[in-house]
């Protein structure tokens, strides 16, 4: 199965 | 003091139908070199990032830096009183509580004004890094548009994979399997050209639904740029001619 990511793992909060 | 003038008030409207479904409330940060907004989606997997530079625009003015924190929804409703050629003109005072929106015909001397109410938004801002992205597909903005909702018939997942010969879009499930391959595709026909620039080679998963909502900025351009890293997220991006260029982020999804 495909696990959605999200874009915190991806982009720092500033 | 800020206001900026569109001549072509279609371009807003477009843009703000093509971020509606995604993001609900957005801070437009407003500086003397144009409007810039970034959002995600509530689910943190999707994120708009709007430019617009103030030369695209008739008339523009903005003496600081300002933050105007706008219900997108309600934009949008607003957004409905414009007929599609009138010209657009955006105003708000420092410190201001609301937007002023005006919409004008000079042909059929109708004029609509609306002082949209801004809403204060701690709105969390991500730093997006300059990625060197290793494979750029410039596709057909329609026929992109066709292909994921094809697609999304058979399969709320599509696999992107990318070589120096051609993009891949593949999909499984109880229907079957299957994949859309393009390749490289110079024709006279500028628009219906896809050109792939593939330094090295990608293969990511994406939720259809998503490329769905983006596609919806297609008819502000007639292409699309897909923008691929094996790392990193997925960028759809828009460009306006003159304007600016709206950009869409989308997580991959992790086979485990």
């Amino acid at each position: 199965i495909e696990l959605q990511g999200t874009l915190k793992s991806f982009f720092e909060e500033m | 003091m800020f206001e900026a003038k569109l001549t072509e008030g279609l371009i807003l409207k477009k843009i703000v139908e093509s971020i509606k479904d995604i993001v609900t409330d957005v801070n437009i940060d407003i500086s003397p070199s144009g409007i810039s907004l970034q959002a995600m989606d509530s689910s943190h997997v999707a994120l708009v990032s709007l430019n617009l530079s103030m030369d695209g625009f008739e008339h523009y003015r903005a003496d600081t830096n300002m933050v105007l924190g706008v219900s997108i929804a309600n934009l949008a409703k607003v957004m409905k009183l414009a007929d599609n050629n009138d010209q657009i003109t955006l105003q708000a005072d420092q410190e201001a509580t609301h937007l002023k929106i005006i919409f004008e015909n000079p042909k059929t001397e109708r004029t609509t004004e609306f002082n949209l109410n801004l809403i204060t938004i701690d709105s969390e801002h991500l730093a997006i890094p300059e990625t060197e992205y290793s494979s750029v597909v410039t596709i057909n903005s329609g026929e992109f548009s066709k292909i994921c909702k094809e697609l999304f018939s058979l399969s709320e997942t599509v696999q992107i994979t990318t070589n120096t010969d051609y993009v891949q879009f593949s999909v499984e499930g109880e229907v079957g399997s299957g994949q859309v391959r393009l390749g490289h595709n110079d024709s006279e026909k500028k628009e219906d050209q896809t050109i792939l620039e593939v330094s090295e080679s990608v293969q990511q998963q994406f939720a259809i639904r998503y490329l769905n909502m983006f596609n919806k900025a297609s008819t502000l351009s007639s292409f699309t740029r897909l923008c691929l890293h094996q790392e990193q997220p997925l960028v759809v991006e828009f460009k306006i001619d003159n304007l600016g260029v709206l950009k869409y982020f989308l997580a991959p999804k992790i086979s485990d």
